[in-house]
């Protein structure tokens, strides 16, 4: 982004073309540059180098309100297990992410236990048992075909008995737009709850950072099927900036936790909004 | 709706019957913002809607009683015809072999397709003999995946145990003139195209096989970077078509308009569900309906 000359209509429009790339949403592209104006106004911006540091500071204060400035993690628990359920439309990374989170724990010394509540999709399960082996996890499973529910209960009792760490629950990518998947999804959020009442401590919605402006939507339906505590932004590694994550802060209130950045177990990483803002700009 | 935004921009014209430059404008505001939400590429939607301008600050629209509607009507007929018209057909010949090479990003539903479309094959075609092909050697399960779909459809799916899918791709096609099999489908490795080394492979793979088509598969709900994968895969590869899916989700696709518009390429089918018959024809006016809202 060429930040040269003087500060005029031109440059904000600029702006604002960089922000609907990175797929920020025209709504919310508008209201951060409504922002700035408003800002160049009030703090008589004249110098053009101004403009990146107030428009970054501008989106920074967006991600990170309630935060006071600092992303947020994941959580950390004093009881065992701490449970995390991974949510999302097909093909967007959930099981890959697990495996790779699971690898980053048993490396920190935790006990990990995975539950394969998809039982759905073909090889589903083989697939999560893959990277089970690869992160030196444990893993719950029963037959494609299983209530994915009852899955979950008995993952979690095992759980329980055998005092594990972690538990990351893996579910079948599923549609906003079907009524009886989301009611499946919000069926296996109650029965976490009737196994550990607090649980899941982090319920992660996982988007595919290629994704256009249905990613709102697709917070939206998923937060009341199950409550998001946070999203994981997957296949960073490619060309798109993943900029509806904005709108799905601003708007739902729902913070980035984790990036994806490609197909390795090493390949996850924690949020850090100036390196996404320093995608979007430079 | 688009109808009924535009309705409230010339509704204050009732009575005048004329459009000037500045209502023009307005309703350009408006395509400009809903193409936008539908994620259609921003270059393209710029392109478009100084198109649509021309057009509707043209004679036949200043005559109109209704401004309204006819600036619909523009907007329509300009989007069908990005769209492109709806006359790719899939044509498979019993007595010769014929290929498919599947190729797109990691989790566009590759797999799943090109599952659907061994089926498809069969159901439409006389004499048709179809056998899946397992080239992606990377992603856990992926051939364990392929081969348990063509299970469900009693087809079968070559697999051997190497990392070269190009020595995988040779010996399927022997395999298929020994078996009698008339109809190849390749999986492929979903991968980024930026990655030198994966997009090779696929060069290499095109050569080995020499495809009748290879289809691009793309997630219905991408957003403004579809213009960059799909002009790279396609400038690589030279595609014969697109397959979007997901297209059974609530996004609006405007991602077709803008693979189309950067490609050339079809739209030759939509995925509408994670089941074997969810694959649906191309309809050039249907998607531009869903584009528009
Ligand atoms: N480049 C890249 N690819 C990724 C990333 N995360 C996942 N993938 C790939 O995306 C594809 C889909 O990943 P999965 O983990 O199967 O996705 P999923 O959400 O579990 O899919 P379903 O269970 O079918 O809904 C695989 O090819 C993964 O290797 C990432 O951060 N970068
Ligand atoms: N709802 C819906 N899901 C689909 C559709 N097509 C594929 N899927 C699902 O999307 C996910 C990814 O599909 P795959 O066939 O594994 O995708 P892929 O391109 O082979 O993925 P990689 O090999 O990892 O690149 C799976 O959960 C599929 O069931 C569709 O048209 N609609
Ligand atoms: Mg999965
Ligand atoms: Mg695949």
């Amino acid at each position: 982004l060429q930040l040269r000359g003087k500060i005029d209509e031109e440059l904000l429009e600029d702006l604002e073309e960089a922000l609907i790339k990175a797929d920020v949403g025209v709504e919310t592209s508008g209201d951060i540059i409504d922002k700035l104006r408003l800002r160049i106004r009030e703090e008589k911006i004249t110098e053009t180098v101004e403009i990146q540091r107030t428009i970054t500071g501008i989106i920074k204060d967006m991600m990170l309100a309630d935060y006071a400035g600092k992303e947020p993690g994941l959580k950390e628990l004093n009881s065992k297990p701490l449970v995390i359920l991974f949510t999302g439309v097909n093909g967007v990374g959930k099981t890959t992410t697990i495996g790779k989170l699971a690898k980053r724990y048993v490396d920190t010394g935790k006990s990990v236990l995975l539950i394969a509540a998809d039982t759905f999709r073909a090889a589903a399960i083989d697939q999560l048992a893959i990277w089970a082996e690869r992160a030196g996890a444990d893993i719950s499973r029963q037959n494609q075909g299983a209530d994915p529910s009852s899955v979950v209960f008995d993952g979690l009792k095992k759980a329980l008995n055998s005092n594990v760490d972690i538990v990351l629950i893996d579910t079948a990518g599923r549609q906003h737009t079907k009524i009886n998947l989301m009611n499946e999804l919000n069926k296996i959020d109650r029965t976490i709850k009737k196994v550990i009442p607090d649980a899941p401590h982090e319920s992660l919605l996982v988007v595919d950072a290629t994704t256009g402006q249905n990613a709102l939507m697709q917070a939206e339906m998923f937060g009341k099927a199950t409550n998001l505590s946070g999203v994981v932004l997957t296949k960073l590694d490619g060309t798109a900036k993943g900029g509806i994550v904005v709108g799905i802060k601003h708007q739902l209130d729902v913070p980035v936790k984790l990036i994806g950045v490609g197909e390795s177990t090493a390949d996850l990483r924690d949020f850090s909004v100036d390196e996404f803002l320093k995608a979007i700009f430079d | 709706s688009l109808q009924e935004r535009f309705d409230g921009i010339f509704r204050k014209l009732k009575g005048k019957g004329k459009l000037n430059d500045d209502n023009i404008k307005e309703a350009m505001r408006e395509i400009r913002r809903a193409l936008l939400e539908a994620d259609v590429n921003f270059k393209i939607v710029k392109n478009f809607v100084d198109q649509v301008s021309e057009k509707a600050v043209g004679q036949e629209v200043m005559k109109s009683l209704t401004p309204g509607h006819q600036v619909v009507k523009i907007v329509h007929e300009q989007l069908i015809q990005l769209m492109g018209s709806q006359n790719f057909k899939l044509n498979f010949n019993d007595n010769r072999t014929n290929k498919i090479m599947m190729v797109g990003l990691q989790g566009s539903g590759k797999t799943t397709t090109s599952a659907k479309l061994a089926s498809l094959g069969r159901k439409k075609f006389k004499n048709i003999s179809p056998m899946l092909v397992a080239c992606d050697v990377y992603r856990p399960a992926a051939i364990e995946q392929l081969t348990v779909l063509g299970k469900q459809l009693d087809i079968p799916t070559f697999t051997i145990n190497t990392k070269n899918v190009v020595k995988i791709a040779k010996k399927a096609l022997k395999e298929a003139e020994s078996e009698n099999k008339n109809l190849l489908i390749f999986d492929t490795a979903g991968r980024l195209h930026i990655d030198q080394v994966l997009m090779k492979e696929l060069r290499d793979l095109k050569q080995t096989i020499q495809p009748d088509y290879i289809f691009f598969v793309a997630d219905a709900m991408t957003g403004q970077d579809a213009v960059n994968v799909a002009r790279e895969f396609n400038d690589q590869l030279e595609f014969d078509g697109v397959i979007l899916t997901k297209m059974d989700s609530d996004a609006r696709g405007g991602a077709a308009l803008s693979i189309k518009a950067v490609t050339g390429k079809p739209v030759v089918f939509l995925g509408a569900g994670e089941k074997i018959s969810d694959l649906e024809e191309f309809h050039p006016k249907r998607m531009a309906d869903r584009i528009l809202g």
